[in-house]
């Protein structure tokens, strides 16, 4: 029995080793599985097999991207609590995704960061205010919120909204295929805030508009890469 | 010299038989999230002399059957093997409790041939 449980174990690491894994993941506290890789899942699922020769296994249809891994990371940063409040800023926060399982053999060819709300915030001023969302990359992260120095900060989007939809997507691809060249983790800083406007201010409406963000859930970085190893086998078997 | 032709019923021949390959069979059910199994199949029969178009044979195949059944002895039939499969997707967590879906080919066998 202890040489067939050896056997099985050399067995088994061999076809982990051909799908991509190193030993066997022990997940700790497994979260639900994200709706697009479900959607996506399913999709595959339902094709006939003849399709599924034809269909280009290397390519991520969904996203128009080459490609045959979707990781969806989840944000390990924390929250910023200045001392001195500052009252136009409604939340800060430090995001921080460890890329590090990607394989030096992974083409990273896609990144979509999404900010999700548990529901859609409206808001009814007559001044005209919008929330303001900045997203900062940072040169080194803090993974723990750690009182770091604040480092070189870039900002990478700006953008206002008249309302904030209960998701939020953007497109990292660049920054996080630039990141890889020297770091295995990506580093960022999300800021929501209130524009300003005096009236607003002295009638505490500024509060008001900030607490109906208060529906903020989560960010994820969902990354698409691509085995070159994996694709070049399955590319010269389609020429054969 | 006369041929050897052995007795072989067309059940008997090679072509994909059913298997269904359970990850909670092999201990992974706490880290696949989906498909919990699939139908993987297998290849198993004979590829006896003649070889017939629907075996799937290369030419190398035919010969070796044909002096398989001169010299059954020195000779082996040539073997059932899977000359087409397909892809799966497998949806799993990783040890940072990612989320991944990956892309695998030859998973799963959709037709045997004689090689």
């Amino acid at each position: 029995s202890v040489v067939l449980g050896m056997e099985l174990s050399l067995q088994e690491s061999l076809l982990l080793k051909s799908l991509g894994l190193s030993t066997k993941p022990s997940p700790k506290t497994p979260g639900p599985v994200p709706s697009v890789l479900w959607r996506i899942f399913q999709k595959r699922k339902t094709l006939p097999s003849t399709n599924k020769d034809l269909a280009d296994a290397c390519r991520v249809e969904e996203f128009n991207v080459p490609g045959n891994i979707i990781r969806v990371f989840a944000d390990q940063g924390h929250f910023i609590h200045n001392g001195q409040p500052q009252r136009l800023l409604c939340l800060q926060k430090r995001l921080y995704f460890n890329l590090s399982v990607l394989e030096e053999g992974e083409h990273l060819t896609m990144a979509q960061l999404e900010i999700k709300f548990s529901h859609n915030s409206y808001h009814t001023s007559s001044q005209g205010q919008v929330f303001e969302l900045r997203l900062y990359q940072t040169s080194q992260m803090s993974l723990r919120g750690m009182p770091s120095h604040e480092h070189s900060r870039k900002l990478l989007v700006e953008q206002s909204f008249a309302r904030l939809h209960k998701s939020l997507l953007f497109n990292l691809s660049g920054v996080a295929k630039d990141w890889r060249a020297y770091s295995r983790n990506l580093g960022l800083i999300l800021e929501i805030s209130v524009s300003d406007g005096a009236s607003a201010v002295a009638s505490g409406g500024l509060q008001s508009l900030c607490a109906s963000i208060d529906s903020f859930l989560d960010t994820s970085l969902l990354v698409v890469t691509l085995s070159q190893q994996q694709c070049k086998a399955s590319r010269r078997r389609r020429r054969r | 010299r006369s041929a050897y032709y052995p007795l072989v019923t067309p059940s008997n021949l090679c072509k994909p038989r059913r298997l269904y390959i359970s990850f909670s069979d092999v201990g992974w059910e706490n880290w696949i999230i989906a498909p919990q199994g699939y139908m993987a199949n297998y290849c198993l029969g004979e590829c006896p002399f003649p070889l017939t178009a629907e075996l799937n044979s290369t030419n190398h195949a035919i010969l070796q059957t044909m002096v398989h059944s001169l010299d059954p002895e020195g000779t082996p039939q040539p073997c059932c093997v899977p000359v087409r499969l397909s892809p799966i997707s497998i949806l799993y967590y990783d040890n940072d409790d990612n989320v991944v879906l990956r892309h695998y080919e030859d998973m799963v066998v959709d037709e045997c041939g004689c090689r």
